[in-house]
């Protein structure tokens, strides 16, 4: 029943998905670790591209989006049942790590890898 | 201010293990750099750059074997002549308590295995300390030689795991790796007078290879032990 169910939906709600630019996505962002503060500490990699995901999430969530059924659900409760009830989120979805060599408060020297530490990926949940 | 707002605030949620990094491992800002300079640096640095790409990401092809490596320094370097030719450093390693999340997959000790110094010239290895002098090796040790070596051909990297498994690492408190760096001069040059108190920096210096299990532990329910050690309330109520 899925896609008669997303057809009915699209037609009156497509319109708040606003346009194409602003729909969820993955954003490239970079920042120094001297932005952040802790170039004292951290000595490789200077800079740091955890990048962001930002829009808003699509009434009908499109497979490429790696949705969960609860996402869809609540989608639905939004536009059906309750309005208080928000829309899915837009956020990261796989994630890269990070190697980070740094210097500890009693002068030893580490290598350290450090999972999810950059956004690759979208998802609305 | 907005810097010490963001530290406070990361001191709200000190469950996350780079959150508990952040506070309890970063040096002040006052700390910087001294200890920057010199060969532990040099060697860190190689190790990063064949490890991860400029952006930090790991590379596919690394051969660690570990997701961290911490290189510790001597606490103390006591040097003392030890008649003739000899020079001998005691070199203490202090050892932090173990995380269980963090599995000590391999330990190995870095030295000069040659030390020039002005025109004179000692051999130099790292051996097990003990009360009395005599001759001891560690006697599972191994030069690492199959993978590309890191270090210039003055140094050596020695396998000491069994060593620091064996007799440190599950003792709980105050563990204190005490090698001794022992040179000795080379036939035919001319006898160098050690003084008492003379010490070389970054002679020696030991590499802990780790594997973080977090993600394991996490997923079977278990907690770290330093967190189930601690009397939190959190631990009470799960004593409960």
């Amino acid at each position: 029943q899925a896609g008669s169910i997303a057809s009915d939906i699209r037609g009156p709600s497509w319109s708040r998905d606003g346009p194409e630019r602003n729909r969820c996505s993955l954003h490239p962002f970079q920042v120094s670790f001297h932005q952040l503060g802790w170039d004292h500490w951290i000595i490789a990699p200077h800079l740091y591209t955890p990048n962001y995901c930002k829009g808003a999430c699509p009434q009908v969530l499109h497979y490429g989006l790696n949705s969960p059924n609860h996402a869809i659900i609540q989608n639905l409760v939004n536009e059906l049942v309750d309005q208080n009830v928000p829309q899915p989120s837009c956020v990261p979805y796989k994630y890269a790590p990070i190697s980070i060599l740094l210097i500890e408060a009693n002068g030893n020297i580490l290598y350290k890898e450090y999972e999810d530490m950059i956004a690759q990926s979208c998802t609305c949940r | 201010r907005v810097r010490e707002s963001s530290i406070a605030l990361l001191a709200e949620t000190p469950t996350l293990p780079l959150i508990r990094e952040l506070l309890e491992e970063a040096p002040g800002k006052q700390q910087r750099k001294p200890w920057l300079l010199g060969h532990p640096l040099r060697y860190m640095l190689e190790l990063y750059q064949r490890s991860a790409d400029l952006h930090g990401h790991p590379r596919e092809n690394r051969t660690l074997g570990a997701t961290m490596v911490r290189l510790v320094r001597p606490l103390t370097r006591i040097a003392r002549p030890f008649g003739g030719p000899w020079f001998i450093q005691t070199l203490d390693f202090p050892l932090r308590t173990n995380r269980v999340a963090y599995q000590l997959v391999r330990a190995t000790v870095v030295y000069h295995h040659q030390l020039h110094l002005a025109h004179f010239h000692l051999s130099c290895h790292v051996e097990p300390w003990v009360e009395k002098r005599s001759i001891n090796h560690f006697p599972s040790s191994k030069r690492i030689s199959s993978e590309p070596s890191l270090l210039p051909k003055v140094w050596t990297e020695m396998d000491i795991t069994q060593h620091v498994q064996q007799s440190l690492w599950n003792h709980r408190r105050h563990r204190v790796l005490r090698l001794r760096f022992v040179c000795q001069q080379q036939k035919g040059s001319e006898v160098l007078e050690f003084r008492r108190g003379t010490s070389y920096f970054d002679s020696a210096f030991l590499l802990l290879y780790f594997n973080d299990t977090h993600k394991s532990f996490q997923k079977d329910g278990f907690l770290p032990r330093d967190f189930m050690e601690s009397e939190s309330p959190i631990l009470s109520r799960m004593a409960r």
